[in-house]
């Protein structure tokens, strides 16, 4: 799976998300990247954000919205409902992955309850950041 | 002016350092570095961040290195089917399609369905229909093909197992 999120120079936000699925699946099976709410998900009121990892997880958990949710009902930072969602909630419900997220003000979080993730963020005026694993 | 800012993601799993070669590690930080700054010229132009993130996710499924569009696993049947969705944060559209094929960019059909049509989700032929009638990029099955998928794919295709691509097989064959 692969995604992005962004925020332009008129602090509007957007994600985007696109997977070729699981090796050996069947059924026409599809995860949570195409689902509104649980792989991908942008509001200009809280944050833009793209999921990866066991799909299905994330579908019961709607993480996307999840996110979007504590922040603008609970007052949490980008940070704290990325950490809530996939470092708490997701992991007991077992799924292994993460999620990329960013704010309208420009606040960015890459957070991943797995080995690692491929990951690569820029923001303006600064250096580009890439990483793998849990570095 | 708002201050710009791009995240990208290729993946998560049971990714170390064992898992890869100086080489794949080289060629996956350069593909991502080239695809979030691709996406970042775009913010510093002036231009959306729908426009910055389609951009990104192209060149991500540009690349036979992440599992997306080019380099998307294959399915049981051996084929490789696909699933995308955009979202704008100003306007609440969305865009998305589950189970497409032959499709060269997936990204840019969920753009088109958040535009041109009055649904926010496509499926399987009906969604591939769609991406004809706007003029999408369609690609032949060897297009898809990569090596090193195919791998993947072979050492479990008789089993029931399926696994995501950046994961390490359990072991849970069975006999």
């Amino acid at each position: 799976t692969v995604g992005a999120v962004a925020v332009d120079q008129e602090g509007n936000v957007a994600s985007a998300t696109s997977t070729g699925g699981m090796t050996n699946k069947r059924y026409n099976r599809i995860g949570d990247t195409p689902i509104i709410g649980s792989g991908t998900y942008a509001n200009n009121h809280t944050c833009a954000i793209s999921c990866t990892g066991h799909g299905e997880f994330f579908i019961r958990a709607v993480v996307a919205y999840d996110v979007s949710c504590l922040m603008e009902y609970k007052g949490y930072t980008l940070q704290k409902a990325c950490e809530e969602v996939v470092l708490k909630k997701l992991v007991k419900f077992g799924g292994e992955g993460g999620l990329i997220a960013v704010t309208p003000s420009a606040e960015v979080a890459l957070v991943f309850n797995s080995e690692g993730m491929y990951r690569a963020s820029k923001s303006a005026g600064e250096e580009t950041l890439v990483a793998i694993y849990k570095e | 002016m708002h201050k710009t800012a791009i995240a990208i993601h290729g993946g998560a799993g049971t990714i170390t350092q064992a898992n890869l070669s100086p080489e794949q590690d080289k060629a996956y930080r350069a593909a991502l570095k080239k695809a979030v700054e691709a996406g970042h010229q775009v913010l510093e132009r002036g231009g959306s961040a729908l426009d910055a993130v389609e951009l990104a996710v192209v060149h991500l499924e540009d690349s036979p290195l992440f599992n997306a569009g080019r380099g998307s696993v294959f399915t049981k049947e051996g084929k490789h089917e696909m699933d995308a969705s955009i979202m704008c944060g100003k306007t609440l559209e969305a865009g998305a399609l589950a189970g497409v094929r032959s499709i060269k960019n997936p990204v840019k059909l969920a753009r088109a369905i958040m535009e041109h049509s009055d649904h926010v989700m496509l499926s399987g032929y009906g969604a591939e229909e769609f991406a004809l009638s706007y003029g999408l990029e369609f690609a032949p099955e060897a297009y898809f093909f990569d090596r090193y998928r195919y791998e993947q794919w072979s050492e479990v295709r008789d089993s029931d197992i399926f696994m995501l691509d950046h994961t390490a097989q359990r072991d849970e064959k069975f006999g």
